[in-house]
């Protein structure tokens, strides 16, 4: 985990914020 | 196994390559580009599900100039329940199986396990979000494939619909195409390109290369990185 680079680990961290807001949200997408 | 492959390098998604990234950080700054992506296509009239900034990139060993991960904002797409193996069958729960136990991976990587029990993966993963996911392992040659013919010769790659991705000479756009993508455009600007893919079919219009041009505080004349420079 400590050799992931931080650009990697927000892009990752995003993907999976948006993936729950989606599977959480009504609508599918924005 | 999904081994989805660029026309430079082919990576397979684990864990571990990502782990042995080494890049320097992004031209800009990350959280700069992640909002400059979602103003992109956020506010955009089109349907694109996904915007990309490869950022571009010198090794010294191989003595080659390189485009990589930079940033990339998924929006997601209203037919995402399309995938590329049909429900229900063998083939389906395996690859399903195999994208939540990746996923779970990459979570427990950056959040640490979970210890609530919550399944941190929930719903199925689509061939769209697979197809972004991967994206982040993938590396381009410039003037290989789409994102690196776009930086090298500095002039935008529009292809959109099936026919014209699958017979484009480049990996990511077959792989695109069979992931459920329709168009595939790639803007270069200062340092790196600006990829946005749809799972609709867009036409060539000038709006959207203006505003990745100007998004990206790019001279908005035609021009562009050449290989490497400008910005």
């Amino acid at each position: 985990n400590g050799d992931m680079p931080l650009y990697r680990k927000k892009s990752l961290q995003r993907f999976f914020e948006k993936r729950k807001e989606r599977l959480t949200s009504a609508a599918p997408y924005p | 196994q999904l081994q989805p492959s660029s026309s430079a390098t082919t990576t397979t998604i684990t864990t571990n390559n990502i782990n042995n990234d080494t890049r320097n950080g992004s031209f800009f700054n990350q959280d700069s580009l992640q909002q400059r992506l979602q103003l992109l296509i956020d506010g955009s009239m089109e349907s694109w599900t996904y915007a990309i900034f490869w950022q571009s990139s010198f090794e010294p060993v191989s003595n080659t100039s390189m485009l990589g991960w930079g940033d990339g904002y998924y929006r997601g797409c209203e037919d995402e329940k399309k995938t590329l193996a049909v429900p229900g069958t063998e083939e389906y729960i395996a690859v399903q199986a195999h994208r939540k136990n990746v996923l779970r991976e990459l979570n427990s990587l950056i959040s640490g396990p979970s210890t609530s029990g919550e399944d941190s993966v929930g719903d199925e993963v689509t061939d769209t979000e697979w197809f972004f996911l991967v994206s982040m392992t993938q590396s381009f040659v410039t003037g290989i494939g789409l994102p690196g013919m776009a930086f090298f010769t500095g002039v935008p790659s529009w292809v959109a619909g099936t026919d014209q991705l699958v017979s484009t000479p480049c990996e990511r756009a077959r792989h695109a195409q069979v992931s459920g993508m329709q168009t595939l455009v790639c803007v270069p600007v200062g340092n790196g390109v600006v990829e946005l893919g749809s799972t609709e079919i867009i036409f060539q219009n000038s709006g959207i290369l203006n505003k990745v041009r100007l998004v990206f505080n790019f001279d908005v004349q035609d021009g562009g990185g050449g290989g490497g420079g400008g910005g």
